[in-house]
């Protein structure tokens, strides 16, 4: 369709895409004990997924309200972010977001296309491990978004949900020293560009 | 503006592994 949103497009094909990256990130780095976890098949490709009401809640919430933001193009990364007991980061895996300012017409073969290249992010997280030290016990996470412009001009965009409010976060509790940069994946399509890495904190 | 005033994030926090934990029985 001509009127196709190509923003929305994005957004939803993004969202979903980080959706199950999210939940395999915390299987992957035992976030949580593994027997929340099921397998699943995302991308064609079996994944794990969690089936716990309240982590599955969380995760759609905060993905809902980063939507609007993909969706207009002011996110400029989304990072999940292992936090140990003490809440300084750990791990940060940074989905770095770029769309074309014009977007072309899509169709059914080009979004098949991007969910071939999204499948090969869902792989190289899948064995993240092999490239990552061990996380400390007790780790959590978080979900930021660094947006293109000052936060507080994109407060409204994010607060779509009366009773999921939104904060500027610290620098403090996102930055991480000299971290060790593990470069993940890259791809670049007609409709988004977009590179994965992770930053490790060297002592943990 | 700086770093930290680009960078937005939920007031409330995902449910912990203990909480996880304790639920657990009823999955």
């Amino acid at each position: 369709r001509q009127d196709l949103n190509f923003g929305q497009v994005v957004a939803d094909v993004l969202c979903e895409f980080l959706e199950v990256a999210v939940h395999l990130i915390l299987y992957v780095r035992e976030v949580y004990p593994s027997g929340i976890f099921q397998k699943r098949k995302k991308y064609n490709i079996p994944v794990q997924m969690s089936c716990h009401p309240d982590l599955n809640q969380y995760i759609q919430d905060t993905l809902l309200c980063i939507k609007p933001l993909i969706e207009k193009n002011d996110a400029e990364k989304v990072v999940v972010v292992i936090v140990d007991k003490d809440h300084r980061p750990v791990e940060r895996f940074v989905f770095e977001i770029c769309q074309p300012p014009l977007l072309s017409i899509s169709s059914d073969s080009l979004l098949s296309h991007v969910e071939q290249l999204l499948r090969a992010f869902i792989l190289k997280i899948s064995v993240c491990d092999a490239v990552l030290t061990t996380n400390p016990p007790g780790c959590s996470f978080s979900v930021l978004v660094h947006t293109r412009d000052a936060a507080t001009r994109n407060m409204e965009k994010v607060q779509v949900m009366k009773d999921f409010p939104w904060i500027v976060a610290d620098e403090q509790e996102v930055h991480m020293k000299e971290p060790r940069l593990v470069p993940l994946k890259s791809m670049t399509s007609d409709i988004i560009k977009m590179q994965l890495y992770v930053e490790e904190r060297a002592q943990k | 503006a700086g770093g930290g005033a680009h960078i937005l994030k939920p007031l409330m926090s995902p449910p912990s592994r203990e909480e996880i934990l304790s639920t657990l029985p009823e999955l």
